[in-house]
């Protein structure tokens, strides 16, 4: 299926540890 | 290596691989000798390790842009899969670049990366954030100036995610009227 995301689904990843 | 393989099974993939480039005006070299490939990504947390990591838009010098593309597409007018196609443009004021510009920006890459536009997801080729003395610059690009659906789905869409007024106007142009007039003079052929 296409993937789309919600701009909270992608914001509720930006400070996360692994991703810094 | 156990655990790396364990990190790519959890990453949440995009639709499409996107490639950030970084462009710097260097006046003694050619146009293309200034534009570098920074690197690609397929996820969402690889998106996110590559955004922490760049300079904000409001940070760099004037002269300088990123865009973000479909893997594949190089940001500029003569790409095959740009040369029929246009951009929504965002001019922001001088003063914008310390209130605005970096939060509009990011609202442009979560659209893209998040494939925002419905039905027209596939119409988008990139966007380019141009940072400029007289007023720094935002733009979406899709790849049929004539997709009047598509391109006005689009502008839509982009528009109330960047949370502009419905007082304010913003306008598509075609990359083959912008290539042949200087900017201020290119007509708008959609507006939302």
């Amino acid at each position: 299926g296409k993937k789309q995301y919600d701009r909270d689904f992608l914001l509720s990843f930006q400070y996360m540890p692994a991703c810094v | 290596k156990e655990m790396t393989a364990m990190e790519k099974v959890m990453k949440n993939p995009l639709q499409s691989r996107w490639a950030l480039w970084f462009f710097k005006n260097v006046k003694s070299q050619p146009w293309q000798c200034n534009l570098r490939l920074v690197t690609a990504f397929t996820t969402v947390e690889d998106f996110w390790a590559l955004h922490t990591h760049i300079q904000l838009a409001s940070k760099l010098s004037s002269g300088c842009d990123y865009s973000i593309f479909k893997d594949g597409i190089e940001p500029m007018w003569e790409d095959s899969r740009n040369k029929r196609g246009g951009r929504w443009l965002i001019t922001l004021s001088k003063q914008q670049r310390h209130s605005d510009l970096d939060a509009l920006w990011l609202e442009t890459l979560l659209c893209l990366i998040g494939e925002a536009f419905d039905e027209y997801n596939e119409d988008i080729c990139g966007a380019v954030v141009n940072i400029r003395a007289k007023g720094d610059k935002i733009a979406v690009w899709t790849r049929d100036a004539e997709n009047r659906d598509a391109v006005t789905h689009i502008g839509k869409v982009y528009k109330e995610r960047l949370g502009l007024s419905s007082k304010i106007v913003i306008g598509y142009q075609a990359h083959a009227d912008t290539a042949t007039k200087s900017n201020s003079l290119t007509k708008n052929k959609f507006v939302v």
